[in-house]
């Protein structure tokens, strides 16, 4: 499966609905300091169920709601995943990740085409499709140098993680 | 536990060799167990030797070397785990136009089986893409975005 | 030895303000002490707004907002000790184009009363220098290094 | 006053003795990863009297000695300052420090002016003409990410050193 599109609203810099799409290949990202292309990384990991907030770089997950002049109290990212030649399913599949509430307590909502799915159910079409989120298939900005700075032991401790 | 580690070990220090062979243009690299009988307590250093002669601990590397040698390592391990897709934050920005260059054609041909997206403020890289996409803010607070396929007119 | 730190405080505070209103095209910036009243046991925090909106705390910036924002501290403490000469190693490392040039013009700008010396792989650098250092490793082993007079013909 | 020349022999990657020649202004330094670029930074803070072999990324300062095919165990550096319009004094002023011995014990020893001299008359002199190697005079590869990086506590600490 590939990536056909992901669709912001409202998260983090996207305080106006966009829809990106994405072709199979190489895809360049590029645009000045602070324009919002780490956000969009941040979009992926969030749509995909990370459970942290500090992998998407906010202290709580309500930080994530687009913060400007008007604002609105959830947000939400959908990610469309289109079937490769390879691929046996030939349907498409798509995942959208909603969050409701003002700063204090945020409730997270996840949907599987359309029907309501629990978080475990997210993770097990990902393992199905050969996607982690915590071995390298992300590289986040500054983990070149986090990788460079760890200790012996911190590295054989990353390589228990993912063995 | 202890044999899923050892390896996952071998098959890392295998695949990087490979790769920062490519990366580097003919150096290489090493990846150590300070003691192999004990696995589990073990520390894993790294050492490389990006121009063919004497071998250096990362933290004796330059700036560009030792990124260059964290990308052989991440990039290992990809290949272990593969995933449909990729996703690359700046990862080339400690590297001068030569070694960014080698990471743009290397990620161009992982792109033949799995979807490659980088973010990159480097021009070189550009040229590698089979898609582009363009960010920027006008209004100091939403976030706009152009695509381009390579070889259509230039939104930027 | 508590008033010399405050005095430094407010001074790197006001600063710091000036400088980072010229790097950021406009952005303010503030130096924060948690604990003002007792200032050998406070913390010093940074907050940005790049673009003129609400204040961001460091962490939450973008990697080249954030880059910018330190090197405005940076050069706050230089105005305040100032040294005969400065060396930076490639402290434009994460910012775009014209994030860089912003850079090179102040540096430029402090280079008439102070010798500045600095390390960069960004083309959009060389055109501010007075003259330009080229460094080079023909055989693997040995650095060579070429001079050049802006102005005169190109060695590289 | 301002910075003359510098004369690298046999340390780190210059294993051929080297003479660079700096002007007033401002001077860019490039070229590919790995040249020696950062080595310069090195020399600079080698011949003005860093204590510190970690400043100048070594474990000990005998690792400074430059590695290649023929390995002789001694470098040296020399740094060369001209008085600018407005200093008081004319005269130019010569620094060298030259390390010897192998792998082992290493021996450093200061020259001013071609007389041997102790590191305190060196840094007498640094403080006359208000060259500090502690403050920001010298940002070195990788000092921004470490005061992004830095808690609230470091950064106060890193403020009174300075004070
Ligand atoms: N909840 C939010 N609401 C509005 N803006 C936000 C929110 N969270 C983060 N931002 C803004 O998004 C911007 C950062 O975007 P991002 O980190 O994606 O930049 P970038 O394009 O990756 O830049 P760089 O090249 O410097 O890494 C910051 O200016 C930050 O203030
Ligand atoms: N004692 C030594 N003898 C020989 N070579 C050395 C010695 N110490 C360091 N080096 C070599 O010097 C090179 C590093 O140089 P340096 O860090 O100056 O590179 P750089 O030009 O700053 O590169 P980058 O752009 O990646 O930061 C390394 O390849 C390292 O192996
Ligand atoms: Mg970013
Ligand atoms: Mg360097």
């Amino acid at each position: 499966m590939y990536v056909e599109s992901l669709e912001i609203d409202n998260f983090k810099s996207f305080g106006v609905k966009t829809k990106i799409l994405f072709d199979q290949g190489f895809t360049v990202i590029s645009g000045p300091n602070g324009s919002g292309k780490s956000n969009i990384g941040d979009a992926f990991l969030f749509v995909l169920g990370t459970r942290s907030s500090k992998t998407v770089r906010a202290d709580r997950l309500g930080d994530l709601i687009h913060n400007g002049k008007t604002r609105r109290n959830s947000c939400s990212v959908s990610i469309k995943f289109s079937p490769s030649e390879k691929d046996q399913i030939k349907e498409k599949v798509e995942i959208t990740r909603i969050i409701e509430g003002v700063n204090g307590d945020v409730k997270s909502t996840y949907y599987l085409n359309g029907n309501r799915v629990r978080h475990n159910d997210i993770e097990e079409f990902l393992q199905s499709i050969g996607l982690l989120l915590d071995s390298y298939g992300f590289v986040l900005q500054g983990d070149i140098n986090r990788i460079i700075e760890m200790s012996g032991i911190e590295r054989r401790k990353l390589l228990e993680s993912i063995a | 536990k202890k044999n899923e580690l050892l390896t996952l070990f071998r098959k890392i220090r295998e695949n990087m060799k490979v790769i920062y062979r490519a990366l580097s243009g003919g150096g290489e690299v090493e990846l150590l167990m300070s003691d192999e009988s004990d696995p589990l307590n073990t520390e894993i250093h790294i050492r490389a030797s990006p121009k063919g002669n004497a071998f250096t601990k990362l933290s004796a590397l330059s700036g560009g070397e030792k990124s260059l040698t964290a990308m052989a390592f991440i990039m290992a391990v990809q290949n272990i785990k593969p995933s449909p897709f990729y996703y690359l934050d700046e990862v080339d920005m400690f590297l001068d136009g030569s070694n960014a260059e080698r990471i743009g054609s290397m990620l161009k041909a992982n792109s033949s089986y799995a979807q490659v997206m980088m973010i990159s403020l480097k021009k070189a890289l550009l040229k590698y893409a089979d898609s582009l996409i363009g960010v920027t803010m006008v209004d100091g607070e939403n976030t706009q975005v152009f695509q381009k396929k390579v070889g259509e007119a230039d939104p930027f």
